[in-house]
């Protein structure tokens, strides 16, 4: 969903 | 993962370990800002509040620990250590941050992924992350001699979004439909704000002279 991908990133 | 971004994180946790190496071997945080510790404490701990809930990989859950430790061990340090607070130079540090902390925080409000709290938070550090360097960058105007690990920390600081910038060239390309706003101008804000670093710090590495920023 939006969440994981938005912050995979550190 | 591309390796563009592994640099980048590897450029980022070394700005980290050579900023604890010098104060940590010298016992002297002379020329860094205790301001730009402090907001860097506050961008890892708003951005990972999802540390425990979201699980992305073991790297980044590593990493997020690496870089909360090691951020507020520095502001530890700067704060409570005797000897380094006595080398921290309180008079210069003056940049007032609630003048970067609040706009960060109403921008979040306004312009986010979505109105929640962690979410809102989240926005917020990528926010702060872009301007969290200007009381290093003024400290440095004002410091008249800065040594070599303090340049060197804040080059590799300014290289990792540099490279985080590639990344996202990178992404943008391989991967269909990666589009994220907020991250990418955030992130080029912050590259552009070394710029004039960047320039003095090439020019007094090429010709073999200190490191000096014109007041």
């Amino acid at each position: 969903d939006i969440d994981d991908y938005y912050h995979d990133e550190l | 993962m591309n390796v563009f971004r592994l640099a980048g994180d590897m450029t980022h946790l070394s700005s980290i370990l050579v900023l604890l190496l010098k104060i940590h071997t010298i016992k002297s945080c002379a020329g860094i800002s205790l301001k730009t510790q402090e907001l860097y404490a506050l961008v890892f701990i708003t951005r990972y509040l999802d540390i425990f809930d979201r699980f992305t990989s073991i790297y980044n859950f590593l990493m997020k620990l690496i870089f909360l430790g090691s951020s507020l061990s520095i502001v530890w340090y700067m704060r409570r250590h005797k000897a380094v607070h006595r080398s921290y130079d309180k008079d210069q540090d003056t940049f007032r941050y609630q003048f970067i902390v609040l706009p960060c925080l109403l921008l979040a409000l306004v312009i986010n992924h979505k109105l929640t709290f962690k979410e809102v938070m989240w926005t917020f550090s990528l926010y702060l992350e872009a301007v969290a360097i200007l009381p290093q960058l003024v400290l440095l105007q004002r410091t008249r001699n800065i040594d070599n690990l303090t340049g060197q920390y804040v080059f590799l600081l300014g290289a990792y979004r540099a490279l985080y910038l590639l990344n996202w060239v990178y992404r943008y390309f391989t991967e269909p439909g990666f589009v994220r706003w907020i991250t990418w101008i955030a992130g080029l804000v912050q590259t552009l704000l070394y710029a004039d670093f960047f320039y003095y710090y090439i020019l007094s590495w090429k010709n073999n002279v200190k490191l000096e920023l014109p007041a």
